[in-house]
């Protein structure tokens, strides 16, 4: 199961936040609970899935990007704050919101909530949910950090290798020339050796020739 | 003895390669393991 | 100023989860406020620097020693779930901590907790907290995620430069060895050559001199 909880402010109260909590199973379109609290009474209500279907057609939206609006609206939160306007009659258990573009606000969608005979249950079971979702991402979090350590060590050990082969690559590259160098000249000189007998040989054999 | 160091002295070069028979990679990097620091 | 919200059970009631608030400025030691709810009531009460003070003397326990011991039992909620336990008389609002080793329990702590009159709002301040908590440990696995990923692939990079090097360098001294094999081969024959030379320019020396 899946949940949410989030601040609302109540446009009839808008000093007192009011926390919503939706919670579903698979998808949020296959129907969901909401429960509303401010912290002292609380109040729930089931929508199934054939009464979105039944919102969106009202609107004339497609079931998906209605369920879409839903998330947006009573799930994420996404948007500046007063993009959605939620209100609720204590007395009846009417809950509504709306949509609030710039200068023109439609309605979204509304439930009818049931006030909540224990609600003291239903907030201890919200607040452990929020303290376990926070002990989770404090895991989560801490697991992250060792992660990023690690990753952090690995990068710099791979860094260290990729130097430490940079400098060997030049080093060989210097020290195989250097002894390159050394070979080669030692067959110079023996090329030069032997131009230099060639020469006096040949030399000798036109004195020779010029004695005889 | 002499005549023999005498023989590998015309025929190698001071870091054992060979005047006249062509070196191959083997033999080069064998010269090359032999010659100790060469700065 | 630091705070904690923590999961609870007394020992009068347990069944029933109750949330152990602790918040403090600098240190614990400097003196807390305790803020006890169970959902529907709430109470709360502030513990002096001195009164802590007084209560390490009572147990013949260094002070820091002692608010060690409190944190362990009122913030971290360290070690396991039975460690310490908590007794609360609404009556009169007497809270009493202790700790329980293996066979022997003592008492850690006790204060004087007043009932809070509007309790709604504690408990709305006190989720605000959790789901504030909540919020910025996503926003802290969001970085880290992304910190994950840019390390990982700051790694992968490193690492691939590493390997590519490596093969650079075997190539660079594969191509080396090429080179040299083929310029020293060249000498080589040159040499060859001039040595064949003056063998016959000796050997026609010879004969010439002996014809002479």
């Amino acid at each position: 199961m899946e949940r949410k909880v989030s601040k609302i402010c109540l446009a009839s109260e808008p000093s007192v936040i009011h926390f919503l909590q939706v919670s579903w199973e698979k998808t949020l379109g296959s129907g969901f609970v909401i429960t509303l609290t401010d912290g002292h009474s609380a109040w729930t209500g089931t929508v199934s899935a054939s009464e979105i279907s039944q919102e969106a057609d009202d609107m004339a939206m497609e079931k998906e990007k209605y369920v879409d609006e839903l998330r947006k609206a009573l799930v994420s939160g996404a948007g500046p704050v007063d993009t959605y306007k939620f209100n609720f009659l204590k007395e009846s258990g009417h809950f509504s919101f709306e949509k609030c573009l710039k200068d023109v606000s439609f309605r979204l969608g509304s439930f009818n909530l049931e006030k909540v005979a224990s609600p003291a249950e239903v907030i201890r079971e919200l607040i452990c949910y929020c303290l376990d979702t926070v002990t989770e991402h404090q895991a989560k979090n801490e697991h992250l950090q060792k992660e990023n350590e690690r990753l952090l060590r690995d990068w710099k050990d791979a860094q260290g290798r990729f130097e430490k082969c940079v400098s060997a690559k030049e080093t060989l590259e210097t020290d195989l020339y250097e002894r390159f160098i050394l070979v080669l000249n030692e067959k110079k000189t023996k090329i030069r050796n032997l131009h230099k007998l060639l020469n006096e040989v040949q030399e000798l054999e036109k004195n020779t020739e010029h004695d005889r | 003895c002499p005549s023999t160091k005498q023989h590998f002295a015309c025929e190698y070069d001071c870091y054992g390669d060979s005047y006249f028979v062509d070196t191959d990679l083997s033999q080069l990097k064998e010269v090359f393991s032999g010659i100790k620091n060469s700065s």
